[in-house]
């Protein structure tokens, strides 16, 4: 169900909390 | 409308996935890291139907989770102490 109500903002969030090693 | 960054992100998530059958966990977090990118700027920056926008968000959160468990993964056999003989 996440996925389909996901926002850019939290799309953003996600990449920001993967990229930061 | 300059869709070759739509293009661009499909191709790095097909590549992404090539790379994680292939289990270089490395690279295809890279590349999905990197699709995932595309896609967000082609959904901010070029208007396409709300229907498309959900979509590619949707593929969006698919990689970042497929992403996150490759981080995870990698994490943990970075940390795995050689096996030392008992």
């Amino acid at each position: 169900a996440k996925a389909s109500g996901i926002s850019d903002e939290e799309i953003e969030r996600q990449l920001k909390a993967l990229g930061v090693d | 409308m300059a869709n070759n960054n739509l293009q661009k992100a499909i191709d790095l998530a097909n590549k992404a996935s090539e790379e994680d059958k292939a289990k270089n966990y490395k690279e295809a977090l890279r590349l999905y890291e990197q699709s995932v990118q595309y896609f967000l700027h082609v959904v901010k920056y070029e208007a396409q139907g709300e229907k498309a926008k959900q979509s590619i968000r949707a593929k969006c959160a698919d990689y970042l989770d497929r992403a996150e468990q490759l981080k995870e993964y990698l994490k943990k056999a970075e940390k795995q102490p050689p096996t030392k003989p008992v």
